[in-house]
């Protein structure tokens, strides 16, 4: 189960966007 | 325009990767939210860079984030290689 703080969700936000800004430079 | 298939993807990644180091570290709590710290840094960086439109050199380089991040997660060479996958210029 997830037991996600505001913090939590915007570190899953920060790795996010990271990863999509990785996939774009990578393409 | 680019296919979004790829972002719930990436946002289910990132959600996993959390809960990982979340229990990873449920007995330091100082070091999830050293690694929180950092994050929430680089992307006051990022965003800072974004606004200058170029006139500004982000303080933490993706480099910088990786190196901090690898001191923090040390002997966790799992979480760090996982880490790398996130990080755009790694």
């Amino acid at each position: 189960s997830y037991d996600f703080t505001p913090l939590d969700s915007s570190a899953v936000y920060v790795l996010s966007s990271m990863a999509r800004q990785r996939r774009t430079s990578l393409s | 325009p680019p296919p979004q298939n790829n972002q719930p993807v990436e946002f289910n990644h990132a959600i996993n990767y959390v809960n990982k180091i979340k229990n990873r570290f449920q007995g330091q709590p100082d070091i999830y939210k050293a690694f929180l710290e950092i994050l929430h840094t680089y992307q006051k960086e990022q965003r800072n860079a974004k606004e200058a439109g170029g006139n500004y050199t982000p303080a933490l380089t993706e480099q910088e984030v990786y190196t901090q991040v690898a001191r923090l997660f040390k002997n966790q060479e799992d979480l760090l290689s996982e880490f790398g996958q996130f990080l755009p210029d790694a």
